[in-house]
């Protein structure tokens, strides 16, 4: 499947 | 998501609508640098590209991303109409405003080449973003610092930022213990805004509150 975006915080 | 992550945003949120809400209330844009807020447009476009890829991790997340990028966008154009509006007040601005950001750009954009998560587009610029927003608030605090006189605008503005900051701390002590999360560049990036902010309010403090300025109502 699609990598999941790493980067959670904002 | 833990209670300082959701304080930590939301003082975030408080610090932009404190801006825009004292920009359209007093008419007035005295002692905002216009340069710090023209970076934070570079840092939410190029960290939030990632809404282009439409990897989307919640609801909250990407509505936040776009409020960011939004109200930084509506500041500038704020700022920037003042221009035909109050051409007196907007050239003091950018008269006061004289802060070398190409240093900040520079610097951060090598930062990001060095370090970073994976040598790719998304991920530079994500870093470039990180190490950009460290540093994007000293042309504010550089203008502060040569007027010495203490707007309470700005203050509460760079206030609600300073407590932003404080609280991603430890929302990310939290994140380890809890969770075994650690995003290593977010957290020295991080540190080192905080500092910035520490420095701020210690002159704030030593300034302000011990000297004779303050002015109480």
């Amino acid at each position: 499947g699609p990598k999941k975006n790493m980067h959670d915080e904002l | 998501m833990n209670l300082f992550r959701i304080l930590g945003d939301l003082s975030h949120l408080a610090s932009i609508l404190i801006l825009i809400r004292t920009i359209k209330a007093t008419d007035s844009i005295d002692g905002i640098s216009f340069k710090t807020q023209a970076l934070y447009v570079i840092i939410f476009f190029t960290r939030y590209l990632d809404l282009l890829t439409f990897q989307h991790i919640s609801i909250y997340n990407s509505l936040m991303k776009l409020f960011f990028i939004g109200s930084s966008l509506y500041i500038v154009i704020l700022l920037q109409r003042s221009k035909a509006i109050q051409p007196i007040a907007y050239r003091e601005m950018i008269m006061a405003d004289t802060f070398k950001v190409q240093y900040l750009l520079g610097g951060s954009l090598i930062m990001a080449l060095l370090f970073n998560y994976k040598f790719s587009f998304f991920e530079i610029l994500w870093s470039f973003s990180i190490w950009l927003e460290s540093v994007a608030i000293l042309p504010q605090l550089f203008m502060l610092s040569k007027s010495g006189k203490s707007k309470s605008l700005t203050i509460h503005y760079i206030f609600a930022l300073g407590i932003y900051r404080t609280l991603y701390i430890p929302n990310w002590i939290w994140r380890y213990f809890v969770e075994g999360k650690v995003d290593k560049l977010a957290v020295i990036s991080g540190i080192v805004q905080t500092l910035i902010y520490s420095d701020f309010f210690y002159i704030y403090y030593k300034k302000v509150i011990k000297g004779s300025n303050l002015q109480l109502p």
